[in-house]
């Protein structure tokens, strides 16, 4: 429901993102 | 008690994956009321409401406002509740019932476990603390 996160797990942040925390 | 919003802006457009989740576009500002540690936020704007991924937004105050903890390199045991298969080389692939250290908890949600030699990401929400009995 709305009240409930979903149950898959999030998106990785976005690629560029990862590189520059890298 | 009172709802403290707190503004986020979004770093990549992000497509929903559910009617119970937001899209998001790049460079828009999203307010969030409740922050779920699996890395699913809940965004209260004018007229939408849904959940949004934690790692599409950023503190509109800039990067230096973190509330995420240091990591713990001694790590902190914890037991996987669902078998996960890695997508990305940074990610690690583990069986149901395996204890498993975390190092480094992410407002991502996505954290960073130890596994003997190997380090990797892993859902949060596929984790629970070892020794706690899991809720019915």
């Amino acid at each position: 429901s709305m009240k409930e996160p979903p149950s898959n797990p999030p998106p990785r942040p976005p690629a560029e993102l990862r590189r520059k925390r890298q | 008690g009172p709802i403290i919003l707190q503004t986020y802006r979004v770093i990549a457009d992000y497509n929903k994956g559910s009617k119970y989740q937001l899209n998001l576009k790049e460079g828009e500002q999203v307010d969030i009321v409740e922050k779920s540690t699996n890395g699913w936020w809940f965004c209260q704007c004018e007229s939408r409401r849904g959940w949004v991924p934690a790692s599409y937004l950023e503190p509109l105050e800039g990067p230096d406002e973190t509330e995420e903890q240091e990591p713990n390199y001694a790590g902190e045991l914890f037991v996987t509740t669902k078998a996960y298969t890695a997508e990305q080389d940074d990610e690690l692939t583990l069986q149901e019932g395996e204890t498993i250290e975390v190092i480094h908890k992410l407002l991502e949600g996505w954290w960073v476990i130890r596994k003997g030699e190997q380090t990797g990401h892993y859902p949060s929400m596929f984790l629970r603390k070892s020794g706690e009995i899991r809720a019915a």
